[in-house]
């Protein structure tokens, strides 16, 4: 029998840093989420070196802690959407003639380890040219998929005033438990039903911001700085 | 890009030296978003008494470090000099692409050496 082949240098230095294998490369057409560089500009080492753990006169950066979303966490995903698909339904669905989208999102990334503190989903849709302008907004239901298609249990309802600005909601308590490690894969049933008129909507965009904190990877949890 | 490292027993006392890490240089530039690199640092040089007594500023020297170094001093085969080490470092966030084609953010704790100390 083989003994199994011990990981090089380069493997168990990227496995030190918290990674499983080493990125391959950044892809064609996945630009960096503006959010994503604001909490990374959040912690810009240049600042940190001028004024240790401030980014401004009185603003202490607590360790493991993402000051902008003020949650725990040191680790925080941009998770996209693998490809929505719709489905027009008929008027006895709850939406009405408008259509529902299954989003699915990979987490297999996410170490068991790792303890979600923030998951929001971030929705960008745009009115259909016929409707546009829907009086009285609309309701936003978030469901788990039923096994086969459609919407299995609404796992929450939220009321939208307008769609020109991106439309969010906190998943985590919904989608799973505050105290449970994220799922492995997160496929959700999303309908947007006008309130009044009978205008629809197209989704363009659906992401996951997941922060969750690696208690592995913070240290001053355990050592406090005198 | 770092200060020449000293051969054993030169270099002066203790202290933190400047080293920066590139990720083209390492082969991460590819994944790595940002930054391009930082200014890791380093520690480097004597341990020998009086430089493993703690200096104006500097961090506190350990009991165990003076004593191991008096010890060196009287009688040189007993045992070896403290080591020059980190006494205090600070955190990096890195932005990168991970495997899975999502942007995540990670917070790194004990990356830059700040403060060299003999240990």
């Amino acid at each position: 029998a083989r003994a199994p082949v011990a990981p090089g240098p380069a493997a168990t230095l990227l496995q030190a840093l918290g990674l499983r294998d080493a990125p391959q490369g950044a892809p064609k057409s996945r630009p960096v989420p503006p959010v994503m560089w604001r909490l990374f500009r959040r912690r810009d080492p240049q600042e940190a070196r001028t004024s240790p753990r401030r980014t401004s006169p009185g603003a202490i950066l607590r360790p493991c802690h993402v000051e902008e979303l003020g949650v725990a966490g040191n680790i925080v995903r941009h998770v996209l959407d693998r490809g929505a698909r719709a489905q027009t339904l008929g008027p006895t669905s709850p939406t009405g003639q408008c259509t529902e989208w299954t989003v699915v999102f990979d987490l297999s990334a996410v170490e068991p380890e790792e303890l979600p503190s923030h998951a929001r989903l971030e929705m960008r849709f745009a009115e259909a040219e016929a409707t546009a302008g829907a009086a009285g907004g609309w309701e936003l239901s978030v469901g788990r998929e039923a096994e086969g298609a459609g919407t299995g249990l609404v796992l929450l309802r939220q009321a939208v005033a307008t769609l020109g600005t991106p439309v969010r909601v906190e998943l985590l308590g919904a989608a799973w438990a505050r105290n449970a490690s994220a799922p492995r894969s997160l496929r959700l049933v999303l309908a947007l039903r006008p309130r009044a008129s009978g205008a629809c909507a197209s989704l363009i965009e659906a992401s996951l911001l997941l922060v969750t904190l690696d208690p592995r990877l913070c240290h001053p949890l355990a050592r406090p700085r005198r | 890009d770092a200060e020449p490292a000293v051969g054993r027993g030169l270099g002066g006392a203790c202290r933190a030296r400047r080293l920066y890490v590139s990720f083209r240089e390492v082969g991460w530039h590819r994944w790595v978003i940002a930054p391009r690199g930082f200014l890791a640092n380093y520690c480097q040089g004597q341990c020998s008494l009086p430089a493993t007594l703690p200096g104006p500023g500097g961090p506190p020297a350990l009991n165990h470090a003076v004593l191991r170094a008096l010890m060196h001093s009287a009688i040189p085969s007993t045992t070896s000099l403290p080591c020059c080490v980190p006494a205090r470092l600070s955190p990096i966030s890195v932005l990168f692409f991970d495997n899975s084609d999502n942007v995540v953010l990670r917070h790194y704790e004990d990356m830059v050496v700040d403060e060299c100390g003999c240990r």
